[in-house]
């Protein structure tokens, strides 16, 4: 555990906290995709289902079941708790798109052939694209709430981080994960786009972020 | 190649 793999755990909590406490409060989820959502929890689910093979740390296991919890959470609160604010309309990005290339990558390019290491790439490879439909709502309807932008911050914020951890951890034990380094770079660049409109609109005071 | 690295990351 290093600084940087610290702070980019806790810039993802303090995303998706964003994000439910939002949601909670406004009890709306206009703008936000339900479609990212479901990836995310899918993405959590096929990733920790070592919780129940092996046993790496408490920290470990508690921010699993955390992020598993409020994953969930957040899908319920968008698709049965506030559904009537859903903006199915606009929320039009085909995930068969996404899924269809990260399974069929996931066989091809995996560790070991075997059904939890498959699932793990497939988490991997999904994490890296799960936030485009949401990108793609904010494109179509050309406007974004703040508080859902630092929500898209904060998830940016914690990629950039892990990328910082990963130099750190080849540099001082040695360890490079191939498939979550490249695909991690991959989804960092995601962001880059949106972090520049972040900076020049939404810190300047506005209260809407709206797209050129 | 490729080899599995103890996945200690969330």
């Amino acid at each position: 555990m290093n600084v940087f793999r610290l702070a980019g755990d806790v810039s993802h909590l303090v995303a998706i906290i964003i994000l439910l406490v939002k949601i909670w409060r406004s009890k709306s989820c206009a703008g936000i995709s339900g479609k990212s959502q479901v990836l995310f929890a899918l993405v959590f689910t096929t990733r920790y289902l070592d919780l129940f093979t092996v046993f790496i740390s408490a920290y470990n296991t508690i921010m699993k079941v955390v992020f598993l919890a409020m994953s969930y959470a957040t899908v319920y609160l968008i698709y049965m708790r506030f559904r009537n604010m859903y903006d199915s309309e606009n929320d039009t990005f085909r995930v068969e798109f996404l899924l269809v290339p990260v399974i069929g990558l996931s066989f091809l390019e995996n560790y070991a052939f075997t059904p939890l290491e498959i699932l793990w790439t497939f988490s991997i490879f999904l994490e890296a694209v799960a936030i485009m439909p949401q990108l793609f709502m904010i494109t179509k309807t050309g406007e974004a709430e703040s508080i859902t932008t630092h929500y898209l911050f904060f998830l940016g914020l914690y990629r950039a981080l892990y990328i910082a951890n990963w130099v750190w951890r080849y540099h001082t034990e040695e360890f490079f994960d191939q498939i979550a380094v490249v695909s991690g770079v991959v989804q960092t660049i995601f962001y880059c786009d949106f972090f520049y409109l972040y900076v020049t609109r939404v810190l300047r005071g506005k209260a809407k972020m709206i797209l050129p | 190649s490729l080899h599995i690295n103890p996945k200690d990351e969330l």
